[in-house]
């Protein structure tokens, strides 16, 4: 499947299965899952027969054997060590968030050119940039995150590609040319913001 | 246009333009705008007409026009006031960020119910979150972001959209209900690195 929002769909319908299961559910409908997420139960049974997921018409999904299914998709079954470039203020919040761990998620080594950022042990070892390369090829690192400011951010992406890394989620506020077959996921805050006032403002005038 | 995804690029256009302005440009065809933002220059086109902007085949686009008429279907030539709730980790690098200022989004207070985190003063004000009402009348404000923890994250919405908030950023990794018409977009960074990390693994089994 090559359809980032199903990816993303999937990642929610395990999300909400945690809560069910919290809430003492061991059976859910499409239904239920379709509300929690917002979708279509239509869409729900298509995404799940797209991985041959399959329930039961009167019964509904066994909620701890859909959660199993997921996780082995979306890839949760093994750590994914990630690196950060830029530890300031995006940066350190990112390092700190401790929910990541809970997903598989570690952010195990962040660079910066700052020396005055530079740690080597404090929970998440911040080092120079130039030791970004070895790093990575060391510990067969495959994602990374670019939170430095954007006059850097295409170099940064460089770097990272001739490391040997496969995945990037993006920060800074620019389209980054992409070499080779390196997946490049943006998050822009200010087009997010931008692109609320802009909705609310039609809505204001309508 | 209700597409969030079409006004995503205009905006993308318009940051391009900037760059392009610094470099010396005055004028610009569909196709070198096509490439900075990474998508067809049919898509740049079509973007345009749908806002009655064209621009002339022999010459293309004059710059600063389309700068003035996309701030104008932007919004951004009044300063839009945002109040955040949640000055954590996360909280703190928003409340932090000089470059939101530059587009004309300015964060005027921040809400917490961490007594040790309230302010009156330092660079954004940080008031307890039973202050959130009536600032937001007062000073009429359209715009919040969501920066709590998900258990909370529900409870505020419902304070804000009470409070006359008519657009949201949530940044809380969960679906929430929204009451009325207020406008809520999710930014969920735990499902971006999921995401990414699906991606990478499917392609290097492939
Ligand atoms: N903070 C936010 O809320 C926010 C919002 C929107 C966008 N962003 C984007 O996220 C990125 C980071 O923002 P921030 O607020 O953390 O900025 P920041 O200035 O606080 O941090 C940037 C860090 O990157 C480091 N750095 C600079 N050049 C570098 C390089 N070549 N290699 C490695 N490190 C380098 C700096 O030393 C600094 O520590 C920026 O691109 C910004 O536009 C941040
Ligand atoms: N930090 C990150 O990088 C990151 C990454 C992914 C998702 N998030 C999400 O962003 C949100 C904030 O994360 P964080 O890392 O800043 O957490 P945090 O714990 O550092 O900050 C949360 C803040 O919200 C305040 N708060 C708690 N309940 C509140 C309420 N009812 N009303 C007002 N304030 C309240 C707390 O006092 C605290 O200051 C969370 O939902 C988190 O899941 C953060």
């Amino acid at each position: 499947v090559t359809n980032k929002n199903c990816i993303l769909r999937l990642s929610r319908y395990k999300n909400a299965l945690y809560r069910f299961k919290t809430l003492g559910f061991h059976k859910i409908f499409s239904d239920y899952l379709a509300d929690a997420v917002g979708v279509t139960s239509a869409q729900v049974r298509k995404d799940f027969s797209l991985f041959g997921i399959s329930g039961n018409k009167r019964g509904g999904y066994q909620i701890d054997a859909l959660i199993i299914k997921l996780n082995d998709i979306l890839g949760k079954n093994e750590l994914q060590k990630v690196i950060i470039a830029g530890a300031g203020n995006l940066g350190s919040a990112l390092m700190k968030y401790k929910n990541f761990e809970k997903e598989g998620i570690k952010i195990v080594a962040a660079f910066d050119i700052d020396p005055s950022k530079r740690n080597p042990k404090f929970p998440i070892p911040v080092f120079a940039l130039e030791e970004l390369e070895e790093f990575v090829k060391t510990n067969e690192i495959k994602i990374g995150i670019i939170s430095v400011p954007d006059i850097a951010a295409q170099h940064t992406l460089d770097i990272m590609i001739r490391a040997g890394i496969k995945g990037v989620l993006n920060f800074a506020p620019m389209q980054l040319k992409n070499a080779g077959d390196c997946v490049v996921n943006n998050v822009n805050l200010e087009l997010e913001l931008e692109n609320l006032i802009y909705f609310v403002n039609a809505m204001q005038k309508s």
